[in-house]
């Protein structure tokens, strides 16, 4: 029923067809995992793919239209999604207004709180991984390294989350984290729609640490209890936290609920940080302009 | 779900499993949220 | 729960398991008769003895034998999962796996030993408890081969559904929500020995159909109800309960209520009675589960053996 008819991508892991869903004419995204590639069997990415799509129905989630095997790959049947956030960032000749990246957080953060209510990490949130549909719909794409939120006594691995998004707790190794680390990458990604620029673009994992610092103070016991018992706590380098007039010169178009939104998906307890309830509620959402309808979006 | 059918009462509830996860330095550090876990109990058993 | 594939695609009434199973019985019975008359028709040289010896040994299983068979190996699936020390979640998931396999092949296409360990296998990857497969054939003494190539049988019967929910985190939540509403007057070293012995009987219940006929936490209640009557029945009275005379009282109020949403507790939409007999019904069913001898398993292992290999005979 479906058809693969243009190469659009190629990974590690899968190849990337877009193609037709004959019954209907719907236009889908095929991505054919080689099972050959991984001496494991069925590779880990594509199996936690196919694990969390298959519970997650939400128009800011990317829906898996069909699962199936053919020639011996598994092939994923996903709607097909023309762009993504990156291409728009980086498109300098799409103008974008406050109202759009409203309607972008917005819409993410939806997409986010229904990850985290079905108790789902995302773990690689980032601009690339947030597609937009031809109406205009952004949906969250790529569980490949989302799990479902631990149990108490479970450990994690900290060596997720693309590095620029990644969340302090994880740049210290944390292993018992939660839900916020997709909140941190949703507060960065948010200051790179208003900057149009790469918010913490660290050079490598110890950079990520120091950039992060830098721009947002370094944390104390005081604000973050234990934080000094990481192990590579001791090695870092002691930085103040912005005033709110730094951060007003940093977003100089973002208004005072916006900066009060970014601050709490930033903030560097992970205890403390807003979660994804939290953050639909804020005043940002309710005071003008309105969050530009998606269809009228760029 | 506007009407879920539990409440959330943290300090009602003698979890002795959970309360000694947050005293652990790492957990503190990490984040560790016992809200999160009893919500996500409490949601399974009334789902 | 009603959105996730364990509700979509893996519940049943008794009626639809039972049809569901004497069907794929019933297909594969008529493509093992087929196989062996067409072998028998190619060898026209067999004795009457050999004649009598495949019509009477290599006799297709029925539906019921394949199912006491399934729930033999699954609890095979079971004590391999104690022996490899897995975590309780990663054991139901297998079992579920395990199990939910055979709801769409038969034993006599597939043999219950071959899937075993890809159940296994495919649950510790699906549970985050990763173990490579070299490193699990030696902990099980098997070939990797083996168990990959069973591994995307598995996953296909499954139609790719690998999200299970279990009793246990049910338990948990109910094991804080009793404190909370029968406030003060619950031990909590006893509800702690109600926990231990729940959880061992949830670990039971993996193995019968009450996985497909309740949901999680209906099985939970129904084993807390095993546990103790009188606890469970005053919490679910006090929870979801209130008396005739409140009731009137309460739906008005409710109504008033709902025009000024308070913190206080809102009026449940579930019936009680209904709830009480549902998890009665469950807990009959808890109680009742024939388990099959080692004799009897041998003797439709020899079924299944015949059937597959008739010229042995």
């Amino acid at each position: 029923d479906y058809t693969k008819e243009k190469k659009a991508g190629e990974g590690t892991y899968a190849v990337v067809y877009l193609g037709t869903k004959k019954s209907t004419g719907r236009s889908i995204a095929v991505k054919e995992i080689k099972t050959s590639q991984f001496k494991d069997g069925l590779d880990m990415s594509a199996l936690r793919e196919v694990k969390f799509l298959q519970e997650l129905k939400h128009v800011n989630v990317i829906e898996l239209v069909d699962v199936f095997m053919a020639n011996d790959n598994l092939n994923l049947v996903l709607e097909f999604l023309p762009a993504d956030l990156e291409i728009i960032i980086k498109d300098t000749s799409i103008m974008f207004s406050p109202a759009d990246i409203k309607s972008w957080i917005l819409m993410t953060l939806r997409g986010v709180h229904h990850c985290h209510r079905n108790f789902i990490l995302h773990r690689d949130l980032k601009p690339n991984n947030l597609l937009l549909a031809p109406d205009g719909q952004l949906k969250i794409a790529d569980f490949g390294l989302a799990r479902l939120m631990a149990s108490p006594q479970e450990i994690l691995t900290s060596n997720v989350v693309t590095r620029w998004y990644r969340a302090p707790e994880l740049l210290f190794g944390a292993k018992h984290y939660t839900s916020a680390v997709d909140i941190w990458s949703v507060g960065v990604i948010f200051a790179e729609l208003m900057l149009r620029i790469p918010y913490l673009p660290g050079k490598d994992d110890v950079d990520q640490i120091n950039v992060t610092f830098r721009a947002l103070g370094t944390p104390t016991d005081a604000d973050w209890p234990e934080v000094s018992s990481f192990s590579n706590y001791n090695k870092i380098q002691i930085y103040p936290p912005p005033s709110r007039e730094e951060l007003r010169r940093r977003f100089i178009a973002a208004t005072e609920n916006a900066l009060e939104l970014i601050s709490g998906m930033m903030i560097m307890n992970p205890k403390k940080r807003w979660d994804a309830v939290k953050c639909l509620q804020s005043q940002y959402f309710q005071e003008l302009p309105e969050p530009t309808l998606p269809q009228d979006l760029p | 779900d506007l009407h879920k059918r539990y409440e959330l009462v943290e300090n009602e509830y003698n979890d002795s499993f959970i309360r000694d996860l947050q005293k652990k330095k790492e957990y503190i550090a990490s984040g560790f949220r016992a809200d999160f876990i009893y919500d996500r109990m409490l949601t399974e058993a009334f789902m | 729960y009603r959105h996730s594939s364990q509700y979509r695609l893996w519940s049943f009434t008794k009626e639809q398991l039972e049809s569901r199973r004497r069907a794929l019985n019933v297909k594969v019975v008529d493509k093992v008769n087929e196989k062996l008359q067409d072998i028998i028709s190619k060898h026209n040289d067999l004795s009457q003895e050999e004649l009598n010896a495949i019509n009477e040994k290599a006799v297709p299983v029925t539906m019921e034998e394949e199912l006491k068979f399934v729930n033999f190996f699954a609890k095979k699936v079971q004590s391999f999962c104690h022996s490899l020390n897995l975590p309780t979640e990663v054991c139901a998931t297998a079992i579920s796996f395990f199990r939910r396999f055979f709801l769409v092949n038969s034993t006599m296409e597939i043999h219950p030993k071959h899937i075993l360990l890809a159940s296994i296998f495919l649950a510790c990857k699906s549970e985050n408890y990763f173990i490579g497969i070299e490193a699990f054939a030696k902990k099980t003494k098997s070939q990797p081969t083996t168990i990959l190539k069973y591994e995307f049988d598995v996953l296909e019967s499954l139609q790719f559904t690998l999200l299970n929910h279990h009793p246990y985190r049910p338990l948990h939540g109910f094991f804080l929500d009793i404190q909370y509403i029968l406030h003060g007057k619950v031990d909590l070293n006893y509800m702690g020995q109600i926990y231990t012995n729940c959880k061992r009987r949830i670990t039971e219940t993996l193995l019968t159909d009450v996985v497909y006929h309740y949901t999680p936490p209906q099985i939970t209640l129904a084993c807390l109800l095993i546990d103790d009557e009188a606890l469970t029945l005053k919490y679910l009275e006090v929870k979801f309960g209130s008396p005739p005379e409140e009731q009137k009282e309460s739906e008005t109020e409710g109504m008033k209520r709902e025009e000024t949403p308070s913190d206080t507790k809102l009026p449940s939409n579930l019936k009680l009675q209904t709830l009480t007999a549902l998890i009665r019904e469950c807990q009959a069913m808890i109680l009742n589960v024939e388990t099959l001898s080692k004799e009897e398993a041998t003797k439709i292992d020899a079924k299944l053996h015949y059937c597959q290999n008739p010229m042995l005979l």
